[in-house]
């Protein structure tokens, strides 16, 4: 289960206020996965107290809209990326971005899709820099995309482009993934699926022996 | 207060929190960084095992304009049923209290009624409607909380309420179940000449693939 409480003094009207936090949590909270399993519990609370002395914000579209909604989501992005960071048994967070979609919600769905796949995951913690099972979790993530656009990095080592694999020096792409997993760091993953516009990140963690054996002895 | 705050913040270690560029900077603390808030931690004797606390309530000396994101998952907790309620009976909350240990989930009328029993020994303490106490719960499903200890607990709860980075800090600690790590964060910003702080704190470790709206 997740929790969240997030404040701000900012002047806010209740319908943008409630609108803003749901963009956010989209891009926050909404992108991170550690086991696939949704509770029965996750629960976002925001409270804005009005007390900064700003004017209240009663539209989306004007510039301090956007402000207000960029550091919301900053401060759910921190938080969002610290769960998924502690995810249980996780050595490293992995950070999923998917560019070359048709808008951002394709672009975040298929991120998520990669993010929450076992097999990847256990080849991150296996050090594995696996392009297929990657390729695969983008596939079926339900977004309709030229296989032969996709590109695939790991770091900074291009594992597959225009839908070909590469060549790559997989002793380096094994080590940046070992080097993540010595220090709790983060593990990239570029994916470009087209020419369109649209973009999105998710936010997961590698799949360790220990997950299991915290779930097998944590019961209800 | 500073001295119960502070034992609870050495429980677990906080995260580091991996905030994007920006126009803002990282200031200290959590959801007590924004003007009117206040927050507080303890041990209530709801975890089933060891001392760490698990009592969390974060207030707003002020009404504050109220918005929730909420599990798609249909067998949803009393405690998330409960606050879809109180958000569209009212625009405007003034209390978070927060529960670690029982999730208060796939416990049927009874554990809904807790949540009314909870929310309302909490409004009357602080002299508030109910609809403006929401509610949040972590633990073990399936579990109805230990509610004698978490409303035994409330008057020292309400009496530790702080407005310092100890104050959040501790209330973050509270909300933890299987986590390592403590989240929170606040940043500092300027919205149209005047500054403005957003804050907050986050829990999660296992069963996460959040679905909210």
């Amino acid at each position: 289960t997740m929790l969240g409480v997030v404040t701000t003094d900012a002047s806010v009207t209740s319908d943008v206020w409630r609108r803003m936090v749901q963009v956010s949590v989209n891009r926050s909270f909404n992108q991170i996965t550690v086991d696939g399993d949704t509770s029965t519990n996750d629960a976002v609370i925001a409270l804005a107290s009005g007390l900064s002395g700003t004017n209240k914000i009663s539209s989306l579209n004007t510039s301090e809209a956007n402000h207000l909604q960029r550091c919301l989501d900053a401060v759910m992005q921190g938080l969002a990326k610290s769960i998924a960071w502690d995810g249980e048994g996780a050595t490293c967070l992995i950070e999923v971005r998917v560019a070359g979609a048709e808008n951002e919600a394709e672009a975040a769905k298929v991120a998520r899709s990669v993010a929450s796949s076992s097999l990847t995951k256990a080849a991150v913690y296996g050090r594995d820099p696996n392009w297929g099972r990657i390729a695969c979790a983008a596939g079926y993530a339900g977004i309709p995309f030229n296989p032969n656009k996709l590109q695939i990095s790991l770091g900074d080592t291009l594992l597959m482009d225009g839908g070909q694999p590469l060549p790559f020096d997989s002793v380096a792409a094994s080590n940046y993934m070992r080097k993540a997993g010595e220090t709790h760091g983060t593990v990239e993953v570029h994916i470009s699926i087209g020419d369109g516009p649209g973009s999105g990140v998710a936010w997961g963690c590698d799949l360790s022996y220990d997950y299991v054996k915290i779930n097998a002895e944590y019961t209800t | 207060v500073a001295s119960v705050a502070k034992e609870a913040s050495n429980y677990i270690p906080a995260a580091p929190i991996l905030l994007p560029e920006g126009p803002w900077q990282q200031i200290p603390g959590g959801v007590t960084a924004a003007i009117g808030f206040k927050a507080a931690g303890m041990y209530g004797g709801l975890r089933a095992l060891g001392e760490k606390p698990d009592l969390a309530l974060v207030t707003c000396d002020v009404d504050a304009i109220s918005a929730g994101a909420f599990t798609k998952n249909v067998v949803a907790a009393a405690p998330v049923v409960y606050c879809k309620n109180a958000l569209n009976s009212s625009p405007t909350a003034r209390a978070v209290l927060i529960n670690a240990g029982q999730a208060n989930a796939a416990t049927g009328d009874a554990g809904y009624q807790d949540v009314i029993e909870c929310s309302t020994a909490l409004a009357n303490l602080l002299h508030l409607k109910n609809e403006e106490v929401l509610i949040e719960s972590t633990g073990v499903i399936g579990r109805r909380i230990k509610k004698e200890a978490l409303l035994n607990s409330l008057p020292k709860l309400v009496s530790l309420l702080s407005s310092s980075v100890e104050g959040a800090n501790s209330a973050a600690v509270a909300i933890t179940t299987t986590d390592l790590v403590s989240k929170s964060v606040a940043i500092e910003s300027e919205v149209g000449g005047t500054r403005i702080r957003v804050g907050g704190m986050a829990k999660g470790s296992g069963m996460i693939h959040p679905n909210m709206a």
